[in-house]
């Protein structure tokens, strides 16, 4: 058996700045059909995360900025770790994705449960 | 290797009809912490889907009515089919979830990405 790496199935994060609207970041969710931004400051370093699922709630709630829905508290993974880490690391949180994050905190790239999930299916 | 069946992980799955609002549907998300919602008609029968993406795209997109994001053409699994089948199907579409029928096209549950990635990690 093949060990495989947090590394070999992240793929690049789609990003957003903290200033953005609510509407701009749905707009990117959308054009780029994924379900997660990372939110960068303008050197690239993790500010938060914001997900189609958290555009959802500010719709169930009538909340209008994206400042108020970004989740700041960011569950990370490293290039380096097995994919059976991350995937529990998901799982323990209840969470869909991980960004992936280098030593001193810039984005990598970001790893889903999706990207996981086609592994079972013998895809990459 | 045992071999793992779409029925062994499906699970309950968050239903709506196509007469409710955005708002309310969000709201159903939201409270159950799920990323999809199967309409189905007055007798559990499958009529589509709705997820937080297809909200995230309507508040990009200025729409207002759930009939306009309701998603007709629904890609589904059967309960004895194997996991590895259900996440090839969801890869080829670009779907994280399948609702799961039976013979006479009722709803029993759905499976998503999250519930075959956590198999990679070791848990069910
Ligand atoms: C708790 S999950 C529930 C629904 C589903 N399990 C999912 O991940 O979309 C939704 C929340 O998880 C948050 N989230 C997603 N990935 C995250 C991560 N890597 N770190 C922290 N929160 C994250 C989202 O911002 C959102 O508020
Ligand atoms: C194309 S995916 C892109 C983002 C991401 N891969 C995901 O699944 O959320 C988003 C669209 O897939 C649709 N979808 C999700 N599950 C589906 C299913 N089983 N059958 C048909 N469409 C589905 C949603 O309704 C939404 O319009």
């Amino acid at each position: 058996r093949e060990v495989v790496f947090v590394g070999d199935l992240a793929h690049e994060a789609v990003t957003c700045g903290e200033d953005e609207s609510i509407e701009m970041a749905a707009k990117r969710i959308v054009e780029h059909s994924v379900n997660h931004l990372v939110v960068v400051d303008d050197e690239g370093r993790l500010k938060g995360i914001v997900t189609s699922w958290d555009i959802t709630k500010a719709v169930a709630e009538g909340v209008r900025r994206l400042r108020e829905i970004i989740v700041r508290h960011v569950v990370t993974a490293a290039p380096g770790e097995p994919v059976e880490v991350a995937s529990r690391r998901m799982a323990q949180h209840n969470i869909s994705a991980l960004p992936v994050i280098d030593r001193k905190g810039r984005v990598l790239g970001i790893i889903t449960s999706e990207d996981i999930s086609r592994l079972v299916g013998g895809g990459r």
